[in-house]
């Protein structure tokens, strides 16, 4: 009944992937 | 995302517990499928009576899987943890299975923020539920511990009002309307969400979607709550993580794909929010007491409170001569007895009155300090001296007991004796009466006859002479 791992594509994300969270 | 706030007060509600009720450590289940702008959308909504003993975060794969970066699915955590309800938590880097913001798990605190201003959610030892914004200082408090804490993204209610506008200019400052924070707010995807109701339940909250296709946007989430009686709720990690698991079964559609697209997979994902059976708190009683029912029972007559952590010695306290320990109080030098009320006897003294006097001439000493300076030696006695001292007043005694016995016998004859004398002369003088009663003339005053007696010389008769 395995269907294999998630594929993780439905990506919600608060911040962009590239930003950096740094402190100001 | 945008503010460090190391130290001080950051805005953020706190909800007293409810009040505990034995046996009540019951959750709510309802399902539902409603219509958002004629989409319909299915979902959870989870109710836990008494969130200090049946609310759990879970790191994932069980404990220290934070620091091992692990990912799992809410099935795998939660079937570990014996979960009735869990669903999936905090944020985490999908790349590397960092576990994001703050993560106390059952008191462990296993993941730090460093004081990043995100939405946050977290129940206090003595059952607080806190939600908003805190700084690392209040994340660290010692004095009442958070035991539970998660961070999300997006204050949705607070104090029973959409506090989503406000939370965006907290947690990002760039609120411009095509902005990848602003789109995370009003795209329509798979949502989970934690806050409490007014009673202080604890509410569990999850959407099935996908994201842009089907689902909810933060802000129908914040007003589906809002009828539910809900004052403070924060946003959880949704889109493909979103996962609902009851009684350690996947029962939510959750919107990943698998490897073969035909089917859809539970993602691998960080922490786990959790509703369980009561249990108490700690869980092990301080190791003082066993768990029954999510209350602890404590061993031994000294071990108190509801962690079985306060030691009790009764009302004296010990009477303040003393410390309470498991066993009992433990007595201060000099004094002794089950509340540490009594001084130590002569001729001894130190800690429980264990350790004889050592004085000179068999002088008491300090029943604190064992010192023998309290008395003058002269005062003391030498043993010979003081057993024969302690003969004479012996001898004294019985002399004394024997002589007041014996006046005591002499006062007794004598008063026996003069009872029965005048006994005998009352009964001689009835025995003349007869029962009458008869005069006696006098005879003479001063040498000479009465008068009546000079009237009536010689053989007159007198029927009353005696």
């Amino acid at each position: 009944l395995d269907s294999g791992a998630s594929r993780d594509d439905d990506l919600l994300l608060p911040y962009p992937r590239a930003r950096a969270r740094l402190p100001r | 995302d945008c503010t460090r706030v190391r130290a001080g007060s950051r805005e953020h509600e706190s909800w007293p517990p409810p009040p505990t009720t034995p046996g009540a450590g019951g959750l709510a289940l309802r399902t539902f499928v409603s219509h958002f702008r004629d989409r319909a959308v299915a979902g959870h909504l989870t109710r836990a009576v008494e969130p200090l003993r049946t609310f759990s975060v879970l790191e994932p794969g069980g404990p220290g899987g934070c620091a091992a970066r692990r990912r799992a699915t809410v099935e795998e955590t939660a079937r570990a943890a014996d979960c009735r309800v869990a669903q999936n938590g905090g944020f985490f880097r999908m790349n590397s299975g960092e576990c994001l913001g703050n993560v106390v798990s059952d008191e462990r605190r296993v993941s730090s923020s460093g004081g990043l201003q995100n939405a946050q959610f977290g129940i206090r030892r003595d059952g607080t539920l806190v939600t908003g914004y805190l700084s690392e200082e209040e994340v660290l408090d010692t004095e009442n511990p958070f035991v539970q804490l998660l961070s999300g993204v997006v204050w949705l209610i607070r104090n029973g009002s959409i506090y989503i506008n406000e939370s965006q200019a907290t947690e990002c400052d760039e609120t411009q309307e095509t902005g990848s924070f602003s789109k995370f707010v009003n795209v329509i995807s798979a949502r989970t969400a934690i806050g409490h109701d007014r009673k202080g339940q604890l509410v569990l909250f999850h959407a099935d979607g996908q994201t842009e296709q089907r689902g909810i946007n933060l802000w129908e989430m914040a007003e589906f709550l809002l009828k539910q009686d809900v004052v403070n709720a924060i946003n959880l990690d949704g889109g493909g993580s979103a996962t609902f698991v009851l009684n350690g079964t996947l029962a939510s559609y959750p919107s990943d794909h698998c490897q073969d697209n035909m089917w859809r997979c539970p993602r691998q994902v960080s922490t786990v929010v959790c509703v369980h059976e009561p249990r108490c708190q700690p869980p092990d009683c301080h190791g003082h007491g066993t768990c029954v029912d999510g209350h602890c029972h404590c061993t031994g007559h000294f071990w108190r409170g509801p962690g079985c952590d306060e030691l009790d010695c009764g009302p004296s306290n010990c009477s303040q001569h003393g410390l309470c320990t498991e066993t009992g109080c433990r007595c201060d030098a000099g004094w002794t007895g089950s509340n540490c009320s009594e001084e130590c006897p002569l001729g001894w003294h130190g800690p429980g009155c264990q350790r004889p006097c050592k004085c000179e001439h068999h002088c008491p000493c300090d029943p604190k300090t064992g010192n023998c300076s309290i008395s003058g030696v002269k005062q003391c006695l030498q043993p010979s001296e003081a057993t024969l001292r302690a003969g004479e007043l012996s001898f004294f005694t019985r002399t004394a007991w024997l002589a007041l016995t014996l006046a005591l016998a002499f006062l007794l004859l004598i008063s026996t004796a003069a009872n029965l004398s005048l006994l005998l002369s009352r009964a001689e003088r009835n025995r003349h009466l007869h029962g009458g009663y008869a005069y006696h003339p006098l005879q003479e005053m001063n040498g000479e006859p009465l008068a009546t007696e000079k009237e009536q010389p010689g053989g007159a008769h007198n029927p009353f002479k005696d």
